[in-house]
């Protein structure tokens, strides 16, 4: 099963 | 003083359809340079990034930088009472909490005007590292959105993978699964409706029907789009708009499958 990742884990907060 | 005043109001009414779904709230980010917003969904999987340069309006000053915080539902039905056609001027005098819509008709024999009350919006601007992506694929917007709308009919989840046969974007469900594989146009008689493929490695990922689904309400803001995949990275799709700037979302891909 695919789970969704979060687009936290790719890019930095500023 | 901010002062923004847009042709038409079909424009800004098309790019409030491709955001209102995915955000309820937004910081519009007003400088000298122009007009930009970044937010992200409430789950954090997708993020919608628009950029309006300020030589793009009509008229443009923004004597302080601005940072507009508006319900997008709000704003999308004071809209709503514009024609098409009217022109649109925002407006925001210094220190003020709200910011005004003035439509005008295209002879100028109707003018009205909403006031829409500002709010504070914490919200958390992310670092989008400028990428090299495996694969880049450009196409008609309205063959992007037919391919999700299909897809959508058998499951939840669509397999994207760019190799050397060209792109295909594959679903499973519980009654079965479908496929769509588009291949490198050849011929150039109709540019519009071409299919272009830059692959530098092959690269294959999965992603939500339901966002990209919503991704594509900006289709009539833009002839074509484009997708762009790396392993591991969020997909990116732009809509270009002509002179004025673009509107993308980038897309948090599903893992382990």
């Amino acid at each position: 099963v695919a789970n969704q990742s979060r687009l936290d884990t790719f890019f930095k907060a500023k | 003083m901010f002062e923004a005043r847009f042709p038409e109001a079909l424009l800004l009414k098309k790019i409030l359809e491709s955001v209102k779904d995915l955000v309820q709230d937004a910081n519009f980010e007003c400088t000298e340079s122009g007009i930009t917003l970044q937010a992200m969904d409430n789950a954090h999987v997708s993020l919608v990034t628009l950029l309006l340069r300020g030589e793009g309006f009509d008229l443009y000053r923004v004597d302080k930088p601005e940072s507009l915080g508006i319900n997008l539902n709000s704003m999308s039905k004071i809209m709503r009472c514009a024609a098409n056609n009217d022109t649109v001027t925002l407006d925001k005098l210094e220190g003020a909490d709200t910011v005004r819509f003035l439509f005008e008709s295209p002879n100028a024999d109707r003018m009205s005007e909403f006031h829409l009350k500002l709010m504070d919006i914490d919200s958390e601007t992310l670092e989008i590292p400028e990428s090299m992506y495996h694969a880049e694929i450009e196409l008609p917007s309205a063959e992007l959105r037919r391919i999700v709308s299909d897809l959508s009919t058998m499951g939840d989840s669509v397999r994207i993978s760019v190799s050397k046969e060209g792109v295909r974007f594959t679903v499973r469900g519980d009654e079965g699964s479908g496929s769509v594989i588009l291949r490198q146009s050849t011929g150039v008689d109709k540019p519009e409706e071409a299919i272009h493929i830059v692959m530098n490695e092959p690269v294959e990922q999965s992603f939500a029907l339901k966002y990209l689904n919503l991704f594509c309400k900006a289709a009539p803001l833009s002839a074509r789009v484009q997708i762009k995949l790396s392993k591991d990275a969020p997909l990116l799709v732009n809509f270009s708009m002509n002179n004025i700037g673009y509107l993308s979302y980038y897309l948090a891909p599903k893992i382990g499958d």
